[in-house]
């Protein structure tokens, strides 16, 4: 395993983590969009079938399942903690995130590496994955307010993409086998999501204003 | 299984 893709997963993981121990430790999900971290659950679950059938390494399994009760942590946090999920912006988190599930998994029936149940859950988790972040951006246009959510999430994340591209870019070049262009693309599209709210962040911080997204 | 067309990435 190279650096690059040891520091996609550490930021990745870290990016979770923050989240879970600032929803822990303030009691408040104040500026998190429960439709966002619900689409991250789906994508652990569906993409880590794998578990159940394949061994990779211990590091690669330890990993998933501390993505995965991370994910499904926060979930229940905003969904059944009785002081987090009062801090929850409902009629602000609008975004109808069920409407992206459909489409990425007729995608991923589409457009698979192997058409088997484990490859096309293995797309779909990709897909969704990619477009995850949406709800989120829809509710910070919404609010106007990046106090809630930390820098340090935001920049984990964008680590973590920066990361894991470097890491295949290292891969394509160092191994013979390795080309996998759903995962890049799809990895691809997710940057440059990422990529533009980092640009409104970053101007809003620079110009010391509130974010304001695009309409 | 064939390692090469295992998910070895997280």
């Amino acid at each position: 395993m190279n650096m690059f893709r040891f520091l996609g997963d550490m930021t990745h993981l870290f990016s979770v983590l923050v989240l879970l121990l600032k929803i822990h430790t303030i009691k408040s999900c104040a500026g998190i969009s429960l439709k966002t971290q619900e689409l991250y659950a789906i994508v652990f679950a569906t993409r880590y079938l794998d578990l159940f059938t394949d061994y990779i390494s211990l590091y690669n399994t330890v990993m998933k399942l501390v993505y995965l009760g991370s994910s499904l942590s926060i979930v229940w946090y905003m969904r059944r903690h009785k002081l987090v999920r009062r801090s929850y912006d409902k009629d602000q988190d609008t975004f109808r995130h069920h409407f992206l599930i459909l489409p990425c998994l007729i995608l991923a029936l589409l457009i698979n590496e192997k058409f088997t149940f484990m490859e096309v859950m293995w797309a779909f988790s990709l897909y969704l994955e990619a477009v995850a972040i949406l709800p989120q951006l829809v509710l910070l246009q919404r609010t106007r307010n990046i106090d809630n959510l930390t820098g340090q999430y935001v920049f984990l994340l964008g680590a973590y993409r920066s990361f894991y591209i470097l890491n295949w870019i290292y891969r394509y070049f160092t191994e013979v086998h390795y080309v996998h262009w759903i995962t890049w693309i799809s990895g691809l599209v997710q940057t440059l999501l990422y990529g533009d709210f980092f640009y409104y962040y970053f101007h809003s911080w620079k110009n010391n204003e509130k974010l304001q997204l695009p309409a | 299984p064939n390692v090469e067309n295992m998910h070895d990435e997280l």
